[in-house]
């Protein structure tokens, strides 16, 4: 009598969660803007034998945003998840990985990610402030005059923008705009960008140092404006992973595809 | 009438009695939820 085919994998089988280890370590490493997603829930999965020791793996997770940037050599295990009140923005994935004699690698994945609802955030905290839109002109000229700011007062390497990762505009009591952005090192100090900041390129990508910047800016009743830029240092890049090369790329509003 | 009472009792009947203690097992998926559901 042949073998009765395996039970169906539940979603929190041990064999489901590594899995879905492997698939978000493949998104994470994969992904070139935003920021790192974790794991939040197995939605569903579907495993297809394909001979002896040989599955198709067919998984659908539910991901969630955290603080860390995609370019930050923080272990996402340190990542701390977006909280709902921060405007979590969620990733929906669908992930197709092979298994073969107990070895998981990733065939295929594709990715959409939105922020959650303004109508769910509002229900819950009606005063906190919602994502704006990266192409917003107030966010742009915020992150602009920011990293001026931080360029004209920092003695190290002149920084440009690689992209703006998020953003948010609170009206009430004061109109504050905050933004975190992504930045690069270039090849001048800040003295020489003064100079000429034509010449001033990003490093190299065997020299290249990247960082991250938050910054608020309240606009009334007086204007102030608060910067702080953490550089990582120069990380060996991983081989299949072109980095950011592009300064001034603004990341699309949460809301994006990605395979 | 007579039917239908009979086949309400045999309905009845029919259920299969469960062992004491019997816990019905969590569905396979979805799983479980780590941080919070949006």
């Amino acid at each position: 009598v042949p073998a009765a085919p395996p039970a169906p994998l539940g979603c929190d089988d041990p064999e489901s969660v590594a899995a879905a280890e492997v698939a978000v370590n493949y998104i994470n490493g994969h992904s070139h803007h935003g920021y790192k997603f974790a794991l939040n829930r197995i939605e569903d999965i579907r495993v297809v034998p394909q001979g002896p020791k040989n599955y198709i793996i067919f998984l659908e997770l539910d991901l969630l945003e955290t603080q860390c940037h995609i370019l930050s050599p923080t272990p996402l295990l340190n990542c701390t998840v977006r909280s709902f009140a921060e405007h979590a923005v969620e990733g929906d994935c669908d992930v197709k990985l092979q298994k073969v004699d107990g070895t998981l690698s990733v065939l295929a994945s594709k990715c959409h990610s939105h922020a959650d609802s303004s109508e769910d955030i509002l229900k819950v905290c009606p005063d906190c402030p919602l994502l704006a839109s990266l192409n917003n002109t107030e966010v742009l000229g915020m992150v602009s005059a920011a990293l001026n700011d931080y360029n004209s007062k920092t003695t190290g390497s002149y920084l440009r923008l690689l992209e703006i990762g998020r953003a948010k505009i609170q009206y009430h009591p004061v109109h504050t705009v905050v933004a975190e952005f992504a930045v690069g090192a270039t090849n001048c100090s800040a003295e020489q960008a003064k100079a000429n900041v034509g010449d001033c390129q990003l490093l190299p990508e065997d020299q290249s140092n990247f960082g991250f910047c938050t910054a608020e800016m309240v606009k009334r009743p007086s204007q102030d404006l608060q910067v702080d830029c953490q550089l990582y240092g120069h990380q060996v890049p991983a081989p299949h992973i072109p980095l950011l090369s592009r300064p001034g790329v603004t990341y699309a509003h949460p809301g994006q595809d990605t395979s | 009438s007579v039917a239908k009472r009979a086949v309400a009792e045999a309905a009845q009947h029919d259920k299969v009695p469960r062992p004491v203690g019997f816990v019905p097992l969590p569905p396979p998926c979805p799983g479980k939820i780590h941080h919070f559901d949006i």
